[in-house]
């Protein structure tokens, strides 16, 4: 079989897909002092994946607050900065009206993953952290 | 009450892939 150090260099998708490349990316990211952009991804991901049925209001409400505070309200930080003025200015309009919906994060997802599959991703494979595991 | 910090984590780590 494929080893799954191989599988990472197919997509970030099949990277982020792995426990051990997820790991294996973010001590990349950190020493470029980018983590947050993985944190977020996966954020956006675990926010969407809430059941409106079965988590509190107050809950998705608290946690759309909390990423916003923390990778879009600061403008200055490296997620904020890859995150088109547009989209900050619609997920401020969703948290301030508390109008919570389960796919507020997916356009800033996206542009956080273009990103990435443009620049850090192809930069991760070429890198030391990943030659050296490999 | 979680702290917001506490929230984070957990909704990060739910998106996080099981380990095979």
């Amino acid at each position: 079989p494929t080893p799954p150090y191989l599988k990472w260099a197919e997509s970030l998708h099949s990277l982020l897909d792995d426990q051990d490349g997820i790991n294996l990316f973010r001590t990349f990211l950190q020493q470029e002092n980018c983590g947050d952009l993985l944190d977020f991804w996966f954020a956006c991901s675990g926010f969407r994946k809430l059941e409106p049925s079965d988590s509190k209001v107050e809950k998705r409400l608290k946690l759309a607050k909390a990423i916003y505070k923390k990778y879009i309200l600061d403008n200055n930080g490296i997620v904020s900065r890859q995150i088109k003025p547009a989209t900050k200015s619609f997920i401020k309009d969703c948290v301030l009206r508390q109008q919570i919906e389960p796919d507020m994060f997916d356009q800033a997802q996206m542009e956080i993953q273009s990103m990435m599959e443009d620049n850090t991703y192809p930069v991760f494979l070429k890198s030391d952290t990943y030659l050296e595991y490999t | 009450i979680d702290s917001e910090d506490d929230l984070l984590q957990e909704c990060i780590s739910s998106a996080m892939p099981k380990k095979k």
